[in-house]
Order: C-alpha cells, then structure tokens, then sequence
C-alpha cells in the first residue's frame, strides 16, 4: 500500500509505502478520545502466497469502529457490514446505499466508492478499485482517504492518524538519484535526516480508475524514520 | 372398441397448461381439445381451478374450426343478458370461489356427433414473493387419460433466476422423474412436465387418471442489488427487496377470540399455534395477549419483553386458554391498541421497534360495541394510523368484509383461517411472514414531474423474504436514466437505497423480453393498479367509491381483464339465436355462497342454449 500525507500550507507531499505480508493487518487510525479505529488488512495479488514479501500487496479489507457508538464497518472487495454488536447488516458494491443514524452517516455509491461519516468533521471515503476479472495478476482492492479530519483529537495515532497533527519538515540537498528523472534529497522530520526520492502517487478520489497526480518525496524501508516507531509497531492482530 | 381416454364417447385428446414468466408477471393459457366419438351430441365440459389473484383475460371456443372470442364487458351489461337467460329458465355459473387459493372456471358445450371442440383460457397474475420465493400454483384435473397432456412453463427473470423447483402432489418422485424437466441457466428457466398416457394411469391396468392435484413450480431471483427497475415501452416497475438487514425489534399484542363458538378444536388449534409461535418469538420482542369473550382479560397488564422466562410464563397462560360466552371485538382490539400506544408513551419498548397488532375471530361481534361501523371507528381513531392490524377470519361463519375492512383501514390485511385440520399451520404460517420486518415506514420515491399513474408506494413494513412491487408510466418514454429512491428506517438505523437505470445498460439486459412477451410491463402496471383500486374500493365511500369503481372498470376493460367489475361474454350464433358463455369474478365473499351457485347442464331443445354464471 502507497501511503501519501498532504502537508497544508506547504503545497508539498509526503509519500512512502508499507510492505507486509498478505493477512497483516495496520492500525490506519486510533483516537482515544472519538473512539474511531480504522484498520485495514493486506491482501496479496494473484500469484502470492501467505509468506510472500514479493508480489503486489493492496488493502483488501478495512475495519471502522466507533467505540462510543459501538458501531463497526467492515469493508471488503465484495460486500459491506455494518451496524452494532451482533445486529449487523450487509451490503454489497452493487447497492446504492446511504444509511444514517445519530451521528452517523455511511453512503455506498455503487461499484465506485463509500463515505463514511461521525458528524460534521471527521469523514473518510473508501474507493472500490475493480480490476479485471481475468487478470492474470491483481485483483480488487481497497483505497482508503481520509478527507476531513478536524473533529479527531490531538491524540489520534496509527499510521495515517499521527499525521493529523501539523508537523514541520525540511528537504534540502536535491541532488540526483540513480533514477535520472527521481531526483534524492534529504528529508529532516521528526529529529531524523532521511535520505527522499522526489517521486508519483496517485489520489484516486475523484477517479478510481485514472487518477490524480500527486507529486511527492518518496521515504524509503516502510517510512522509517517519517512514522513514529517502526512499522511493525502498527501490526495489529485482527480487524476489530 | 373405442380409443383409451373416451369417456361417455367425448375424448379429451389434449390439455396443454401454457405459462409464460416475466419478471414475475404470469400469462398462462389453458387449451383443451376434445372429440365427440358419440353418434349423438354430446356436452363437453371444460373446468380449471385458477389462482383468486388472477385475472382471466381471455376465453374462447372453438368448434369445428370456427373459433368465437371472449369480450370483457361492464358487469351491468353482461348482468343484463344474463337476467334474459334466467327469463329463459337457463343459468351456468362459471367462476366460483374454489378452496382456499383457487376459483374454478366452468363451461359446457354441446358438441355434434364427430365434432372437435378447443376450449382455451387464459388468465394473468402477478406472483408475489413470500417467504423468499415466487410460487406458481396449478390445478392439475384432468378426470381422464389424456393423449396429450403438458405443462409447459417458461420463466424469464432479467435478475437471473436462483432456484428453480417444480413438484406435484398427486404423483411420486420416482413417476414425476422422467415426466417433469426443470432447468434454469441464467435468466431463463423452464419446466415441462408432460406424463405418457401409462405414467398417467391410477394403476398399470387401470383406465383412470392419477392426475389429481397440485402442480407447484416455486423459484426465486438473484439479488445482487436490493432493488431492480425494468422499463419497457415507457411503463417502469420496480421490483425491492433488500436481504442482509437486521430484523426491527416488534411490540406484537395477539388479540384473541376466546368465545363460545371457538371451543373444540379452534381452540385447540389456536392454543397449538401460539405455542409454536412463542417458539419464535426472539428477544428482542415485546409481548401481550389479550382474550376476549364478553370481557377481556389479558396476560400481563403491559407489554413484556420476550425473555425465556417470560416466554415460558406465556406459555402456561397459553396452554389455559378457555372458550366461555360471546364475542366483545371492539373492547378486545381496544385494550391491545391501547397498550401498544401507552408502551410507546412511556418508552418502555424499544425506540426503534415497530408494533403491530393480530387479530383472530371466527364471528362477529354479538356483545357491548357490535356494530361494525362504530367498531371501525373506534380502532381507526385509536390507532391513528401508527401501526398496522392484521385480522385472521377463522372459518366461514364471520363477517369477513368487516373484518378486511377494518384491517385495510389500519394499514394491515385480513387473512381467512381455514377451518382444517392444518389451521394451526396456517395461523403460524400468518405468524412467519410479518415475524421479520427489516424496515418500517418505506417510501419509494422517484423523480418529480418524471412519473404518472404510479401505484402503491408506502408501505408501513417490509418483512424479510418478501417484495415491494411499485409500477408506472414515465412522462418523457426517451429518458436517459432513471432514479429511484427508497427510504426506510432499519432496525439500527436509517436507509436510503438508490436504484439509478441506466436506459443503453437495461435495453441491453432486456433485449431478450421479446422472448416472452413485450407489454408486460404495462399489464403488469394495469394489474397492480386495478388490484390496487379494487381493495382501496373497499374502504371508499360516496364520490370517492364511483371515482374508484369508474377507474378500474376502464383498466378491466381496456386490459380485458376480468375483475369483480367485468364479466367475460361468449357469444356463438346456433340456430339464429346466440349462445352466450359468461365469466364472472367472485370475491372473498363468495366463498360462503358458492352453494348458491348453480350450473344447469339439462336444457330444453326448444330454448336456444345459454351458458352463464352467477357471480358475487
């Protein structure tokens, strides 16, 4: 998974990526103080295994909880769950579907993506990327962006969440990298100097099968040094 | 020596059972053929046992060639060559109410010495789904060996059909195996069932026929999206049903009759029902039974919560239910909807729960507040159109119009308990269909100025495994998309379900309509909304009831469907005179009339032939 931080008021992006196994699942967000969890669980392309580190690896399922709310959603390539406790109910990426209660509001747009809401000021929007069917190597999988944080509090964590704080960063020392058209720099975030590679993401928001360019610095061995910890820190055993 | 299959010198040398699906709209066409081998003529009687929610659409004769069409006329004026008839000492009656789910159709002819006559019938009906599947149901009766017997039944379901069965009750597994096909691969499915002259024999030497029964074809359809729009010739319909939601928690009160005339097996019968039903009941319910005689006692002064404990207590209350006097229906409804409306005051059921109220009586009410318009008024202001009631009519001896009345008023539906060995089975089958709402309050709402002559499009629950039909006719036919929403309150939370068609992508799924029949769609439409119109009839009154009445007489006639309004007429020139065959609808009504109702098969030769009926 491509993990991209926008920074505001600096026009400028943070990229890097997380390879684990497929079956891992990461801690995306905690906050203690909304009760919103959101992890997501890797899944491998086609010809992977369980131990493979080789293949493609995507977000094939996504876990949202409420604790206050007692509320969960869990989102995979196929179908949708969500409600409280054991009284659940299930949708597919067929539907078009909005379901709201207090303080809640979950909107399926068929085949393309959902939104999922806690009031005004903390919303995410999960997008359906369906491959072809045949495809000898990938499969469907999950994008996950957050797009209005500011409800969630300054202890909110996980490997998106820590970044919902505003946090300074310098990049200096542009100079060329083995790649000619990805030049390297070096990053200072966080107390640490990392070495960057200027690099491409894609913002799949508007639309999941082109995209939007987002140019940013790439920070290599799974944002070492950009994330708090290691990433490994992040591993969580189950969705929930 | 003549050939096997004549009876009385008539051969019935073809029945053939025609049925054509599309999206669950049914047209079946029943075509039988017979020779009189006699040296003398013969009547030949032709009788099918059709669905009550059926409309019979066509009816023709065929003799020696010629064939003499149906028209649907206005009843009045079929009523008034029926009056001539009678003046004339001839009556037939030809529809009557028939067991519990049928109507038998029934004519006669009189055929020459060596003549052929072809009898074919058709009728129409909308299948509804319930209890997760679409059933078709056939009476097969063909009284002798036929050369030729089939049913022939093709399905085309755009969705994709998911199952698909088919079974007879008078034949066995091992006998049906090589008479019956089913198949089903993607959107169509069919089922043939087509017995040799042998399979058809009672036994290997006898000359009787076992075909006596029921022939059931049941199936359902793909759900990959709650809901499906079909557009054809700018009429929609708009099929719903969503699978996956949690069950809304139900405050249920059982208002039962406990009077005189229930003792016995009714009694018993009730007392096995609500037993099994208690079995069903989940916790997250809340309930109370209140019994009514003269007086009315209750379980618990307040609705309860369905714990086991409670549930166990229900039970014993249950098994000491007692018959004892008259029968007092308006305090009975009273006291339960009153506790329905307190425990919603005091918040003691839970805030997203629904409530609903059942009713079972086998008369009518003889004691304190007995007439039937004061009682409608009583429980339509005191439920106040917050929850709906359902009235189970056990037996024949009630008021089953008041009873339907009352029901439809308050949002609900009346269903008549047979009196059977299996009423049991049928109050608990009751039970099951309303036992799982997963939305209340469903709106369907399409586009503004986008739409005309919509039918039906509230409904105050949807239950699990059943189906939300709403049709109509779209103001501009060349639209490129079309959208509909649907909203509900769920068991946890609020539903909006889009359906957005695409006009290119359903051409394309239903490029293959023609392979059925292509205004299905509109007769669909017409079906639902005369359906609608005739139970919405029941209740209206002055103005209102004409305006009503004159609208679904139009749709009968324009559609040729013979409703309650309507009568089929036949009419065959002989001997300068006509003969005239007449198709009538009976209502529920009917049923504890259908004695009265008289078919005449001798006539005096001098008179010319009439062959009528007599319907409600």
């Amino acid at each position: 998974p491509h993990f991209i931080i926008q920074i505001p008021g600096k026009n400028d992006s943070i990229c890097f990526n997380i390879d684990e196994k497929p079956g891992t699942v990461l801690r995306l967000i905690q906050d203690p103080v909304t009760g919103i969890t959101v992890t997501g669980q890797i899944i491998g392309d086609k010809r992977s295994n369980a131990s493979s580190r080789t293949g493609k690896t995507y977000f094939g399922k996504l876990g949202i909880t409420n604790a206050w709310m007692d509320f969960r959603v869990e989102v995979t390539t196929e179908k949708i769950i969500l409600g409280t406790g054991a009284e659940l109910s299930t949708f597919s990426w067929l539907d078009t579907i909005t379901v709201t209660q207090t303080g809640l509001s979950v909107t399926i747009n068929r085949k393309k993506n959902m939104v999922v809401s806690f009031g005004d000021g903390i919303s995410f929007v999960i997008i359906l990327h369906q491959v072809w069917k045949k495809h000898p190597v990938h499969q469907d999988f999950l994008g996950f962006y957050v797009v209005d944080s500011h409800r969630m509090s300054a202890q909110t964590h996980g490997l998106l969440g820590q970044f919902f704080q505003p946090f300074d960063f310098k990049v200096f020392g542009i100079r060329p990298g083995s790649d000619p058209t990805k030049p390297d720099a070096t990053m200072v975030v966080k107390n640490h100097r990392l070495t960057v590679t200027r690099g491409s993401q894609k913002d799949y928001r508007k639309d999941a099968s082109v995209g939007t360019k987002v140019i940013c610095w790439f920070v290599h061995n799974n944002g070492e040094g950009l994330i708090d910890g290691v990433h490994t820190d992040y591993i969580v055993p189950s969705l929930f | 020596s003549l050939p096997e299959g004549v009876v009385d010198g008539i051969e019935v040398y073809s029945t053939k059972i025609s049925c054509k699906v599309t999206s669950r709209f049914a047209h079946n066409v029943v075509t039988t053929r017979a020779v009189n081998r006699a040296d003398t003529a013969k009547e030949v009687s032709f009788d099918v046992e059709l669905p009550k929610t059926a409309f019979i659409t066509n009816f023709t004769l065929t003799i020696d060639g010629v064939t003499y069409p149906g028209n649907v006329k206005e009843k009045e004026v079929a009523q008034k060559q029926y009056e001539k008839a009678v003046s004339q000492g001839k009556t037939a009656g030809l529809v009557k109410a028939s067991g519990r789910k049928l109507e038998k159709f029934t004519v006669s002819v009189n055929v020459a010495a060596g003549s052929k006559v072809t009898f074919e019938l058709t009728y129409e009906e909308l299948l509804k789904r319930n209890k997760g599947k679409y059933e078709m149901y056939l009476k097969v009766q063909p009284k002798q060996l036929v050369r030729h017997f089939e049913i022939d039944a093709h399905i085309f379901e755009p969705q994709g059909i998911s199952m698909l069965d088919a079974e007879a009750s008078f034949i066995t597994n091992d006998l049906l195996g090589s008479a019956l096909t089913k198949s089903f691969s993607g959107k169509k499915g069919h089922v043939s069932f087509k017995p040799s002259l042998d399979q058809q024999r009672s036994c290997p030497t006898c000359t009787d026929s076992l075909l006596n029964g029921d022939f059931t074809i049941v199936y359902d359809v793909n759900r990959e999206s709650p809901g499906n729009v079909q557009i054809v010739n700018g009429y929609f319909v708009h099929f719903f049903a969503p699978q996956g939601l949690p069950v809304v928690p139900k405050n249920i009160v059982f208002v039962i009759d406990v009077s005189g005339s229930m003792s016995g097996r009714k009694i018993q019968q009730t007392r096995e029902a609500l037993l099994k039903i208690l079995d069903d009941v989940k916790e997250d319910d809340y309930l109370n039974f209140i019994l009514f005689s003269t007086d009315v006692t209750t379980w618990k002064d307040h609705l309860v919560q369905a714990t086991p404990a409670n549930l166990k207590e229900a039970k014993t209350f249950v098994k000491n239910i007692h018959d004892q006097s008259m029968t007092n229906i308006n305090d009975g409804l009273l006291k339960g909807i009153e506790m329905l409306n307190k425990a919603r005051e005091d918040h003691t059921v839970p805030e997203r729960s629904t409530s609903i109220i059942i009713m079972l009586t086998d008369g009518d009410a003889n004691t304190g507040e007995s007439r039937p318009e004061k009682i409608q008024e009583n429980v339509r202001n005191a439920i106040g159109g917050k929850f709906p009631l359902y009235n189970l009519g056990f037996g024949n001896n009630l008021n089953y119009n008041f009873l339907e009345t009352l029901a439809l008023e308050n949002h609900g539906l009346a269903r008549r308990i047979y009196e059977d060995s299996d009423a049991n089975l049928q109050l608990q089958g009751f039970y099951e269909e309303v036992a799982n709402p997963l939305l209340t309050n469903v709106e369907v709402e399409y586009p503004e100025n986008a739409i005309l002559d919509l039918t039906r499009n509230s409904y105050p629950h949807f239950y699990d495994g059943s189906e939300i039909v709403v049709a109509g006719r779209l103001v501009d036919r060349n639209m490129d998309n079309f959208k509909a929403d649907v909203k509900g309150h769920g068991a946890l939370n609020d539903l909006t379900f889009t359906e957005e068609v695409d006009m290119e992508e359903m051409d394309a799924a239903l490029k293959e309509q023609g392979y059925i029949f292509g205004d299905y769609i509109e007769r669909l439409w017409a079906y639902l909304t005369i359906e609608q119109l005739l139970e919405k009839r029941k209740n209206a009154k002055g103005d209102e009831k004409e305006n009503i009445t004159a609208e679904a007489l139009d749709l009968s006639l324009k559609y040729h469907f013979v409703t309650p309004l309507t009568s089929m007429v036949v009419t065959k020139p002989e001997d300068n005179e006509d003969q005239t065959s007449i198709a009538d609808k009976p209502g529920e009504e009917a049923i504890a009339e259908t004695t009265t109702m008289s078919f005449l098969t001798t006539q005096q030769s001098s008179q010319s032939p009439y062959y009528y009926v007599d319907g409600d």
